[in-house]
């Protein structure tokens, strides 16, 4: 049974593009067939991965709205084990498409078990959400076995938090039981910063062991990749961007083992 | 007459909610006379200002629902001559409260033109939206007069910035004609990270006079402040952050005079 892991959290810029991106790809290189969803309709990941305007014929809009199934939909990437269902910007009018829809906080989660072909080619699929607490956010949290978090370590990132753990505690209680939390992963950490010993301090303090002890370092590899149409691991394998997501990988896979 | 920008740009993380703050915070030392009008549920702009959650009784939401006036709205903050309305989560049902209203996009225009009391006390309004192009974000755009667009200098934000500026145009077609773009600001400027000169270089090769010559850099004062409550020109007035923010409204001041 393939999983399904959302990298989410409403706070913008936090890394979750860079996080689902480079994680995905880590996976990939230990073999784990990737399903990268493209949920954020300003199609970053997409992007990253190398998808051009050209090739967004069949996007996660049109899954959503059932015009193309998983398995139409899902295209390469030119990393090995890894595919791609990308984005347009169609997706910004979601909330207001689909709003009459009974079912639409289901959208996802019905494509995803309707289909039976994808199973077979995938291990897991990770969903690339937008910066809002929006329907888009709301289909991939009910589609989900659980939610891997992204925190800068800023002032403003452990706000956001307890808000995103309401969140999730309204879905658990409405429409997937299941949503559990995979892990809080701290991004962009400057060790030299006393702001962010401070928040990941807060985070440790608080969160305990959700929170992974692989920490990903603010470098500036992670942020040419994208301008490389490449995750970190192809742009340049051994940065300290690269290494901190293979980590982040073998602990994921680790922490799967032993539950 | 006040003047209304509003602080705006899709893409999460780029210094929106900093630039409205610093920016508010630079023009009422200036003497102005700043509302900074909080329209993200997530509430960063009213925390960085220290409106805790007992200070917010009136809110941005009661403003657009027109249960509350901008004058009843709008309390003092820390710092002289500047006035906020702070944001709670309310915010993030905005879309689904108001779809059926046929003046959904016109709801902050209305409440700023209703209410005549504000006007005597406020020279210019600094809206600071979401990270999504959603409902509050078009009723920031309908209701103001210019647009301030802070940029990243990184690879994700040049991709987002022509679906902003699409979106611009369709509200200047349909809704507010004199809706201008105020300028653009490069945020979080490294000068030694050879991406970030690039964009820099690409930005002001497309866009020209538009991008201002201030640049803000990245400078952990910045992110500091927030935690203290206060804007940097408060938290450390002789900062690099500071100083680029001054020099900002300075550059603002007079863009306006020779309009
Ligand atoms: N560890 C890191 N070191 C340096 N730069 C990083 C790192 N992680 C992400 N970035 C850069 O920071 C910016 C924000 O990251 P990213 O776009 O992944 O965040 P996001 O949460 O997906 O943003 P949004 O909320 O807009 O979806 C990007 O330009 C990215 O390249
Ligand atoms: N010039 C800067 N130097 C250093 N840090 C900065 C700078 N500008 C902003 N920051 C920090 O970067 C983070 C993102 O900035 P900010 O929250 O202002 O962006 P935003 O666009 O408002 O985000 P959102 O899309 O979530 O609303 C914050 O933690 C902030 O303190
Ligand atoms: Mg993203
Ligand atoms: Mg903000």
């Amino acid at each position: 049974e393939p999983r399904v892991i959302s990298v989410a959290n409403q706070k913008g810029g936090v890394g979750k593009t860079t996080t689902a991106v480079n994680l995905a790809a880590a996976l990939a290189e230990q073999g784990y067939k990737i399903l990268v969803l493209d949920l954020d309709p300003q199609g970053n990941a997409s992007t990253g991965l190398g998808i051009g305007p050209d090739k967004r014929e069949k996007t996660t809009y049109d899954v959503l709205s059932r015009d193309v199934s998983i398995n139409e939909g899902m295209q390469p990437t030119n990393v090995k084990n890894m595919w791609i269902i990308p984005s347009t910007t169609d997706l910004s009018s979601a909330d207001i498409d689909f709003m009459d829809r009974k079912d639409r906080i289901f959208l996802l989660r019905s494509a995803l078990s309707f289909d039976e072909a994808w199973r077979e080619k995938i291990d897991l699929v990770l969903i690339d959400c937008p910066p809002s607490l929006n329907l888009l956010t709301l289909n991939a949290m009910v589609a989900s076995d659980s939610l891997l978090v992204p925190l800068q370590s800023e002032f403003f990132a452990l706000e956001g938090l307890s808000q995103l753990m309401l969140t999730v505690r309204e879905i658990r209680a409405s429409a997937n039981p299941d949503l559990r939390i995979e892990g809080i992963v701290m991004t962009m950490f400057d060790g030299r910063n006393r702001l962010a010993q401070q928040v990941d301090f807060d985070a440790r303090d608080t969160l305990g062991d959700l929170v992974f002890e692989t920490v990903i370092p603010r470098n500036v590899r992670l942020s040419e990749a994208p301008s490389f149409s490449m995750p970190v691991l192809q742009y340049d394998g051994q940065s300290r961007g690269a290494q901190s997501y293979r980590a982040l990988a073998a602990e994921l896979i680790g922490r799967r083992k032993t539950k």
